[in-house]
């Protein structure tokens, strides 16, 4: 479902040159949940955006369900959460989950519907109408992956969607992961810091070297 | 160092009312490394807010080091690091740390050396001349922890800073946090999901309940 090959990203920043990934290949199959790893400021985020054309590469070709990334993301075939929450302040935590849904036309009953179903997943129900500055860290991070699951992707690029959560609720949604992960057929990459939670998520394991961001080895579990 | 008494934190939001926080009592000695650990939502960073007095409470007490929290953000008796990190995206990540030691008159020879040697404790040498959205999450939330230790306060104020990190810089950081308390003797409030974390740094350990937030439980370590 996705190809990069000979991907490399230079920023220009800070009065000099910054290596964030060198030359990466990598393929992901439809159908996988794949864990990324490796140390802060190594290229993780980087590799994420590529793919989401978010980001264009330096150098390489970057691949999404046959076509290039850039069409993939004009085609929304996938849904994002991000590793800052990124919601809109002037929205309604409601409105922010129905958003990629009223960006593809889903009329508005159905809309409403399936927001509050995401809100119910991530355990909101009762802070639709609150705006995401009223909400904890934890809270607007689980509003994120609520909207990243709305519209049911085919691909799901995740950021550190639980760094932000405490042990039971980050179980829990590791758990309810894993149930849309099966029941779907999605595509997921998936960030992590969490060894323990990528071993329990993934299908396989990304390892990323420090600066500059090389492919330092993939493991499948 | 800290005493609460009674403070309570009612929010007026979506239409409702958020009881953020229910009549907490809690004494904090100097020189104790505190650790707060909660639920997504219960409060944590709410309390941290009200010992700063960036929130005043609904009903209730708080004194820091003798007066009036307010009297103490005045005073700037504390050093902050948020859950998101804060940073200015128009001043460079050296400009963002030396901001404290510029608002206390330090001259700019010596705020410039001190600067570089938190950039250094946080190994960011080298980032000196970026913004902050130039730099990645876990490194934005380092540069935080660099700007709330550079004035040396007596007083930390820490929410969830080491999350966005990798396992082996999350290990560096918590020795040289310990390190550094050890050093100066500051008394440090910190917000963390690990229960690990909270068990290897604190002196104690403060449980805080589901919404509505109260003290579950209080652990000397
Ligand atoms: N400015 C505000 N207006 C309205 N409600 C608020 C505001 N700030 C916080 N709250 C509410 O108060 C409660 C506690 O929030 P707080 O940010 O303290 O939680 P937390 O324990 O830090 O959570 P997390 O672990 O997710 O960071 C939440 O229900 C939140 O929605
Ligand atoms: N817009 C940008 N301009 C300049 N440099 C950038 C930009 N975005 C990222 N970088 C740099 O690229 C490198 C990789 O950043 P990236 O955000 O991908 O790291 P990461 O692996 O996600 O780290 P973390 O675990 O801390 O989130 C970093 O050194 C960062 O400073
Ligand atoms: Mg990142
Ligand atoms: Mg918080």
């Amino acid at each position: 479902a996705i190809s990069l090959r000979n991907v490399t990203k230079t920023f220009d920043a800070g009065g000099g040159l910054v290596h964030a990934l060198d030359d990466i290949d990598l393929d992901i199959a439809p159908g996988a949940f794949v864990s990324l790893l490796g140390p802060s400021g190594c290229g993780k985020s980087t590799l994420l955006r590529v793919i989401g054309d978010l980001v264009k590469p330096t150098e390489g070709v970057v691949e999404v369900n046959g076509r290039s990334a850039e069409a993939a993301r004009k085609a929304r075939e996938y849904g994002m959460a991000f590793q800052a929450p990124g919601l809109m302040d002037w929205r309604t935590i409601r409105r922010n989950i129905e958003l990629p849904l009223q960006v593809q036309g889903v009329p508005r009953n159905e809309r409403r519907a399936r927001a509050e179903e995401m809100l119910e997943l991530v355990r909101l129900t009762g802070f639709e109408n609150h705006r995401p500055r009223q909400l904890s860290g934890g809270m607007q991070q689980r509003v994120a992956i609520a909207r990243a699951l709305a519209f049911q992707p085919k691909l799901l690029l995740m950021d550190e969607p639980l760094g932000a959560l405490d042990e039971m609720n980050r179980e829990y949604l590791q758990r309810e992961l894993l149930r849309i992960w099966r029941s779907t057929g999605t595509t997921i990459v998936f960030v992590t810091h969490s060894v323990s939670e990528a071993v329990f998520l993934s299908t396989e394991v990304v390892v990323m070297s420090p600066r500059p961001g090389r492919i330092a080895d993939r493991i499948p579990i």
